[in-house]
C-alpha cells in the first residue's frame, strides 16, 4: 500500500508542469524513503531528477517500494481537475495498474478521486556521480528565467562564463549579439532570495542550448531560488529546491567545439 | 562548430 498527501497539493500541479514538456514518460519510484524520478528528453540531451522526501508530505506511507509508470501529460490533465488550494493524495496498491489522485476542497464540500492507468517504461537510470562542482551560483529564479527567455529570441546557444565577479551569459545570432552580466550580491543588499551568490575554485566558460534552459526555467513557480552547479567538460545541474520536502534538477550536457 | 553532447557520455548506466 502506497499513501502520499499533500496539503499543499498545487505542489504537485506546479512540479508536473515542470517536467511534462521535456520528459513524456517516466517512472517515479516510491520507497520508505520518498518519491523519486529519473528521466531524460526524448533526444538524450538532459536528465531531469525530482527528490521528494517522506517528511516533506502531511501523511507518507509506503509499505513496499514500488514503481509508477506515468504519462506526465496525462497525469498533468488529471491535476488541472484539483483546486489550486486542494489537499492532493496519492495511493496505489502493492502491484498497481492505476494511480488513484484524491482532491478535498478545504472546507472538505468538494471530494473527487480520478485513477491514471500506469503504463510498463523501460528506462535507462543513469548513475549520477556525487560532485564537487568548480562553480555554484545561486541567484533569483525568476531572474534565470528572464535571461533564458530574452537571449533565446537571439540565438540558439549560450556561453555561461562564471568568474568570481559575477556570471555572464552570452549569446549570438543572426541579427546580432548579446551579454548579460549578473554580479555577485554584497551582504547588504536585501532580501536573501533576491541575492546572487558565487562560490568558485576556478572560472568556468561552458556553451548550452537555450531551448533546454528555457524548459527548466518551467520549474520557476515551484521555489525563488535557482542554483547552477557547473564544472569544465560536464553537465550543467540547474537545480531548484523545494522548500521543506526536496529538489528537481535538470542535468544538460554541454555544447563542445569539435 | 559546437556539438551538442548526449547526457548518456558523462553519465553511466546503472
Amino acid at each position: 500500500m502506497f499513501e502520499a498527501r499533500l496539503t499543499e497539493g498545487s505542489l504537485l500541479k506546479k512540479i508536473i508542469e515542470a517536467i511534462k514538456d521535456l520528459v513524456q514518460e517516466a517512472n517515479v519510484d516510491c520507497s520508505e524513503e520518498g518519491l523519486t524520478m529519473q528521466a531524460m528528453d526524448a533526444s538524450h540531451v538532459s536528465l531531469c531528477s525530482l527528490n521528494m522526501r517522506h517528511g516533506g508530505f502531511d501523511h507518507y506511507r509506503c509499505d513496499r517500494s514500488i514503481s509508477l509508470g506515468l504519462n506526465l501529460a496525462n497525469l498533468g490533465k488529471i491535476l488541472k481537475c484539483a483546486g489550486n488550494d486542494d489537499v492532493v493524495t496519492l495511493k496505489a496498491e502493492d502491484e498497481p495498474d492505476t494511480l488513484t489522485l484524491m482532491f478535498e476542497s478545504p472546507n472538505q464540500e468538494r471530494i473527487s478521486d480520478f485513477e491514471l492507468k500506469l503504463m510498463d517504461i523501460e528506462t535507462e537510470h543513469l548513475g549520477i556521480p556525487n560532485e564537487e562542482y568548480k562553480c555554484t551560483i545561486s541567484m533569483p529564479s525568476g531572474e534565470f528565467q528572464r535571461i533564458v527567455r530574452d537571449l533565446a529570441v537571439i540565438g540558439e546557444t549560450c556561453i555561461i562564463t562564471c568568474t568570481k565577479e559575477g556570471v555572464k551569459f552570452s549569446v549570438s545570432g543572426d541579427l546580432g549579439n548579446g551579454n548579460v552580466t549578473v554580479r555577485q550580491s554584497s551582504a547588504a543588499d536585501g532580501d536573501e532570495k533576491d541575492q546572487v551568490k558565487i562560490q568558485m575554485e576556478e572560472p568556468v566558460t561552458l556553451n548550452f542550448a537555450l531551448r533546454y534552459l528555457g524548459f527548466f526555467t518551467k520549474a520557476t513557480p515551484l521555489g525563488s531560488t535557482v542554483k547552477l552547479h557547473m564544472s569544465p567538460d560536464v553537465p550543467i545541474v540547474v537545480e531548484y529546491p523545494i522548500d521543506g520536502i526536496g529538489s528537481i534538477s535538470y542535468f544538460l550536457a554541454p555544447k563542445i567545439d569539435e | 562548430r559546437n556539438k551538442q553532447r548526449k547526457i548518456m557520455v558523462f553519465f553511466s548506466s546503472c
